[in-house]
């Protein structure tokens, strides 16, 4: 069992959301900020199997879009998504 | 070290938060939202040492009501708490 | 690589992460409260590689000031920070 926090853009988050629904998975949706741009995002959390992963990433990767960054982000484009995979211990529904 | 990350139902979270306090738990509120429902929900962070995870999965249990679910929301009732336990590599004080 | 999550008090979390990205850190910032006190306080999510994890952590304590509790708040003074380092299986940018 993997927790998966990604951290979208806004302006994806339904689409995002959306397609992970879809495919059965469950998620929640914090609202952040981003610490260089300092503008409003999304942090999802998604529970799901090890062998899910890989479907899960898939899914942020092609209903995320890569954002035009304001030309002063830096050299690196923003990506369409900043994905963490933790391993979960416990996934339990109480 | 443990991090215990449960989402629960906006109407349970002050009354799983002080129950946690009351037994010298220490707990952070995020405020979040459902993927599905996308109703507001809370998710809160609390860090514990291993062998008192069983004792927050059971204070969380016990104060989280079963929700009455809208019937649209699939065969499956809402469960009172989503909960994931994560390993720390550290948990400190700064 | 590893996932640092911090819990600062709001007045410091502006000056804790623009010393995180003076230091080539990237930070996601989530609003959060405290269970105790019910206050507000800012979640700090950094992910990092395994042998940059004592920086940020020195980053946090040198930036965060220690806060003067409300005396009512317990016999113990009020962290800076409290942090949590989690290890991370993948940490990608999609
Ligand atoms: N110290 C720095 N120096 C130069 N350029 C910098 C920088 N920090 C960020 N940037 C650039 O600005 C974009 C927006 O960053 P922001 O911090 O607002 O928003 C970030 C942040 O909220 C989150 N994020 C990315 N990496 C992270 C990490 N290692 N830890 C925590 N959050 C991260 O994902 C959002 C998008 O990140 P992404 O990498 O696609 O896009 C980043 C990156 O291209
Ligand atoms: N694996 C996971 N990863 C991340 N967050 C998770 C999660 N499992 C549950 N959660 C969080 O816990 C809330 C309650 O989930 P529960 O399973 O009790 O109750 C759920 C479930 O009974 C049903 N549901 C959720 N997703 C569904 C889906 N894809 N298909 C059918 N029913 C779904 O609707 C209820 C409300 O869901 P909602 O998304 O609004 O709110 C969810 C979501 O915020
Ligand atoms: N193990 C943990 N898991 C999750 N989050 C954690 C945590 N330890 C600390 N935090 C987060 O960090 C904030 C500051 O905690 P600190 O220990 O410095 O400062 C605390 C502590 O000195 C005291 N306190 C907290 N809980 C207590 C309790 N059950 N009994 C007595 N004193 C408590 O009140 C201050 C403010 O607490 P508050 O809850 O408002 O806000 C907390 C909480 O949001």
């Amino acid at each position: 069992k993997k927790l998966i926090i990604a951290v979208v853009q806004n302006e994806d988050a339904d689409t995002v959301v959306d397609a992970l629904l879809e495919d059965e998975f469950r998620a929640t949706r914090l609202a952040s900020t981003g610490g260089f741009l300092r503008r409003g995002n999304t942090t999802l959390m998604v529970g799901a199997q090890d062998d899910q992963v890989d479907r899960v990433l898939d899914l942020i990767r092609s209903n995320a879009r890569n954002q035009n960054a304001p030309a002063d982000a830096a050299e690196q484009q923003p990506a369409a998504a900043t994905v963490f995979v933790l391993d979960l211990e416990e996934y339990q529904r109480l």
